[in-house]
């Protein structure tokens, strides 16, 4: 299971 | 990229332009929370420090841009072009009762210890409760402008469909940000009394009085 931070998002 | 967060995206970026149409048009800043508009433009700055360094898409770096600018200008708007119309009276909301837990809370619960991370952190936890001051005003003064109360639905909207977003990276890419998601609840829980009035009264024609 991922569990990292959404660098794409806004 | 799918159609909640692109839908969320334009649903931030109308938000944000409804507000400087209703400062432009009326030249005034009556009913707007100053400190509300400054933690966004904090929220941007400490979030988006990535600008340079991570190229991400065209659509990312343009986006992130205008958000900044937007933010910007508002502040501007509330403070120097029209600030003699700025309510700054009713504007009393404590920012330090959110600061202190914030920054608090982004140096102890970060995904790495470092300044950028603690930063990107601390603009999650702090966009969650930044609107605190603008809600805190409309039940002191008990109204607001019928604009004023479009950009508060689709600033809500916002983060309600990034929560669809969320769903359905998890579904389809197995993908969770666990700090994003919990803060991201958190923040459209925040809404949820403002979208029971915007739907029983603006949409209805009413405007947005408290009794």
């Amino acid at each position: 299971h991922a569990l990292h931070r959404s660098h794409d998002e806004l | 990229m799918n159609v909640f967060r692109i839908l969320g995206d334009l649903s931030h970026l109308l938000a944000m332009f409804l507000l400087l149409v209703k400062i432009w048009r009326s030249k005034s800043c009556a009913g707007i929370s100053g400190k509300s508009q400054i933690l966004f433009a904090l929220v941007f700055t400490t979030r988006y420090l990535d600008l340079f360094s991570n190229f991400i898409s065209i659509y990312n770096t343009v986006m992130k841009v205008v958000f900044l600018l937007c933010a910007y200008v508002t502040v501007y708007m509330i403070y120097w072009k029209f600030r003699k119309t700025f309510d700054i009276e009713n504007d009393t909301f404590r920012l330090e009762f959110l600061l202190v837990p914030v920054i608090g809370l982004s140096f102890l619960v970060n995904y790495s210890y470092t300044p950028t991370e603690v930063l990107w952190t601390f603009s999650i936890y702090l966009e969650s409760v930044a609107i605190l001051p603008q809600l805190f005003m409309i039940s002191k003064t008990g109204e607001a402008e019928t604009i004023t109360t479009h950009y508060l639905f689709f600033l809500g909207l916002y983060r309600a469909l990034y929560l669809a977003n969320w769903i359905w990276r998890y579904q389809t890419e197995n993908f969770y940000d666990q700090i994003s998601v919990v803060s991201g609840v958190v923040q459209t829980i925040f809404y949820c009394d403002f979208f029971y009035l915007y739907v029983t009264k603006v949409l209805k024609g009413k405007k947005l009085s408290l009794p």
